[in-house]
């Protein structure tokens, strides 16, 4: 998977 | 006291199988204005997000607020027990640790129900910011599979080419390549037939195909999909549950070169 962005690099954590 | 019921289990076995194969677990939050549940896939590429208005159920009680992790092998297990046109009601006393499923048959003469123990899960909700999509894509929901089951013969990523004339679906790989330009359509009979473009910018944008082809697993819930892009942000894939709510995949873009 290192060429795919992960989905909590673009959402805010709690 | 928490009590859910629809007159038929066919959406519910629909909706399991719109997130199981993504999903090893899940935490269904219950309130009074329905069910909610967000996770992520173990990879943390994609996230899943479900809601359900109570005033879509047939029957709604929530007396307090209400976290259920579940296990959604095990959901789909005891799911795979109701009949289509089974009314199927999900039950839990506050601060219980198991869940009931209730299943009746139309005629009433058979009841079976199924106990379920809960997970504790700590998931946390992610806060997902305001967008405003470049591209916003609506088609035939049937027509978005085949496009990705297509195309993953191909590559493991294709690449979304959106502008006012259409959207262009591609891949490449060591076959060969594959495009598929659909164009927006005008005067079509059917509303569930038509393919319609709101853009606001052309985006271009690479993602998996195999997370696009497990969202496709939503497809019995809805004629059409909708597909929401900009550039660098995370893909939108939304399908509609009619008079219910709706099933968000949200997709993390592929890094380019």
């Amino acid at each position: 998977l290192k060429d795919q962005f992960q989905i909590d690099q673009f959402f805010i954590p709690p | 006291m928490f009590e859910a019921r629809l007159n038929n289990a066919t959406t519910l076995k629909k909706i399991l199988d719109a997130i199981k194969d993504l999903l090893n677990e899940g935490t269904f939050d219950c309130s009074d204005s329905g069910i909610q549940l967000q996770a992520m896939d173990n990879s943390h590429v994609s996230l899943v997000s479900l809601t359900l208005r109570s005033d879509g159920f047939d029957k709604f009680r929530c007396d307090r607020n209400l976290s259920m992790g579940m296990n959604l092998g095990s959901m789909a297990k005891i799911l795979k027990c109701a009949n289509n046109d089974d009314t199927v009601t999900i039950k839990a006393q506050d601060n219980a640790d198991t869940v009931t499923f209730m299943f009746e048959s139309q005629n009433q003469e058979k009841v079976s129900d199924y106990e379920m123990k809960l997970m504790n899960l700590d998931q946390e909700h992610l806060g997902i910011p305001e967008t405003d999509y470049s591209c916003v894509v609506r088609m035939p929901a049937m027509e978005f599979a085949r496009i990705c089951r297509d195309l993953a013969q191909f590559s493991e990523s294709v690449v979304i080419c959106c502008t006012k004339e259409g959207v262009k679906f591609s891949a490449s790989g060591d076959v060969g390549s594959a495009n598929v330009k659909l164009a927006q359509t005008f005067n079509v009979d059917k509303e569930e037939e038509a393919i319609v473009i709101e853009m606001q910018e052309p985006v271009v944008l690479t993602f998996a195909c195999r997370y696009l082809n497990a969202f496709t697993k939503a497809t019995p819930l809805s004629n059409q999909v909708q597909l929401s892009m900009s550039a660098d942000v995370p893909l939108v894939v939304e399908y509609r549950i009619a008079e219910l709510g709706h099933i968000r995949y949200y997709l993390a873009p592929k890094i380019e070169d």
